[in-house]
């Protein structure tokens, strides 16, 4: 789920 | 969470805490771009849609409360607070933001990662903040006297995406797949967008002189 981890940001 | 991130958001966070207080205290705005504000609040009312459905820290959602309270309660005290309204000046703040908008909303729809709803809503978010800051230079530009707190906040906003790009090399060289170009060219687009505002701001810090942008 690569596409997430940037989701986790703000 | 890194120490570039971390680093980040609290640049990002002493930015909005830095025009809040300009405007709270000093009950003025001048100098600030309303369309800017109006772009910001857009930008994080479409980056934080997933709020309520997705949970990753405490920290996580604070902070986006914090920024999607900030944003548009300074929307609200430069349009309808009695006092901060009057200084705001409306002739010189008249970049078309709404020109800005659209082409993101386009891109956003034309490149992505995913075509859902929330993932189109959230590419377009990462285009317009990488632009927002546009009518705010401009006006920075037309108005001579920079007071000290907005150009702050300028230099501030403009430092956390920075420190964001070290984040995503930082995560690059970490974590395995961590790959998220849109991401990383509307970050560096953003930040490049500040490379003069720097430069000046730079000079007239280093120069101990009141800070000029050329017209």
């Amino acid at each position: 789920k690569d596409g997430s981890a940037a989701k986790d940001e703000l | 969470m890194n120490i570039f991130r971390l680093a980040g958001d609290m640049t990002h966070l002493a930015s909005v805490l830095v025009l809040l207080l300009k405007i709270h205290t000093i009950k003025s705005c001048a100098g600030v771009s309303l369309k800017t504000q109006e772009l910001y609040a857009i930008v994080f009312a479409t980056r934080y849609l997933d709020i309520f459905t997705s949970f990753y820290s405490i920290y996580n959602t604070l902070m986006k409360l914090i920024f999607l309270g900030s944003s548009f309660s300074i929307v609200w005290y430069m349009r309808y607070h009695k006092t901060v309204r009057r200084t705001y000046d409306r002739e010189q703040d008249t970049f078309r933001h709404w020109f800005l908008v659209l082409p993101c909303l386009l891109l956003a729809l034309l490149i992505h990662e995913k075509f859902t709803f929330l993932e189109v809503l959230w590419t377009f978010s990462l285009y317009l903040e990488a632009v927002a800051i546009l009518p705010q230079l401009v006006l920075l530009q037309r108005t001579r006297n920079i007071d000290n707190l907005t150009g702050q906040y300028v230099f501030l906003l403009g430092g956390y995406r920075g420190f964001y790009i070290l984040n995503w090399i930082y995560r690059y060289l970490t974590e395995p797949h961590f790959v998220h170009w849109i991401t990383w060219i509307a970050g560096l687009v953003q930040t490049l967008l500040y490379a003069d505002f720097f430069y000046y701001y730079f000079q007239s810090w280093k120069n101990n002189k009141k800070l000029q942008l050329p017209a």
